[in-house]
């Protein structure tokens, strides 16, 4: 799976995820990446997500969504949220995987509980950066 | 400028032991390729739809990662691809699954959203939005990868003997 979120200098969030799915997987089956809520999401008043891990656990919890809510209803950080919801939730239920959010600041997250994530950032100020591990 | 842009190619990683310097140096090869798509988008006072589709679009073509042409194979030795596209100011958004054909799914996604009143659209029906739109095809050669042909023989074999593990990695491609 693979995915980007952005913010342009007006301000605007946009995210977006294409997958090959799971090797070896049943015709027919559907992860958590097409799913609006879950594996993908965009709020210009909170963040904007993309996922990839085990996808029947990020639909299970409505990850992205799950992110969203606790951003606009109890006021959490992109990064409290995010993190929680991958470290504790996604743990409990053993799924695993990772998604990279930013907020409408433009902050960006990466976190994944599980060996390593394919990610990059960049920011108009210049910083720029590719990581694996 | 105030534009920030992130990237992933998916959480299914070689494990460290399996990594080889060549190999890491092409994903971040490869990954730096896909930043400079997106922010080229972003850099030049582009949407953030832009670099995102711009980006997506890039990491679809590399066969590093599992989408587009590095897409995995389902146990039929076929392939089904989905993709999604969400917009912040009206959480207007597109998506795709079960199909191939398209090179780029992520550009199906986004023709979803813009051509129709529909958020989620699957096979026939979704091809035919790809070529109202006209939308690059590809066959089933470009999509392929020994790789992933390798993976999905290793994968099917260690569910018939019984060993199959749970290596994110080669579930994830």
């Amino acid at each position: 799976t693979v995915g980007a979120v952005a913010r342009d200098a007006e301000g605007r969030l946009a995210a977006a995820t294409s997958t090959g799915g799971m090797t070896a997987k049943r015709a027919g089956r559907v992860g958590d990446s097409p799913v609006i809520g879950a594996g993908t999401f965009a709020d210009d008043g909170t963040c904007a997500i993309s996922a990839t891990g085990d996808g029947e656990a990020f639909l299970r919890l409505s990850v992205a969504h799950e992110i969203d809510a606790r951003m606009r209803l109890r006021g959490e950080s992109l990064r409290s949220a995010a993190e929680a919801v991958i470290g504790s939730d996604l743990e409990a239920i053993g799924g695993s995987g990772g998604l990279i959010a930013i907020d409408r600041d433009g902050a960006i997250v990466t976190p994944y509980n599980c060996e390593g994530m394919y990610r990059g950032w960049v920011l108009g100020s210049g910083e720029r950066e590719t990581a694996i591990y | 400028s105030g534009y920030s842009l992130a990237i992933h190619g998916g959480a299914g990683v070689l494990p460290r032991e399996r990594m080889t310097a060549e190999r890491e140096a092409a994903t971040h090869a490869a990954l730096g390729r896909v930043l400079s798509a997106g922010e080229a988008v972003l850099s030049g006072g582009g949407s953030a739809l832009d670099a995102v589709t711009e980006a997506v679009a890039a990491l679809e073509d590399e066969p590093l990662f599992n989408a587009g042409r590095g897409a995995v194979f389902t146990r039929d030795g076929k392939h089904e691809m989905d993709a999604a596209v969400m917009v912040g100011r009206d959480r207007s958004a597109g998506a795709v699954a079960g199909i191939c054909g398209p090179r780029n799914p992520v550009r199906l996604a986004r023709a979803v959203m813009e051509r129709t009143s529909h958020v989620l659209m699957i096979g026939e029906g979704a091809l035919g939005i790809a070529r109202d739109a006209g939308l690059a095809f590809e066959d089933d050669a470009y999509f392929f990868t020994q790789e992933r042909w390798d993976s999905l023989q290793e994968t099917l074999r260690m569910e018939q003997s019984g060993e199959l593990d749970d290596d994110p990695a080669r579930r994830h491609g």
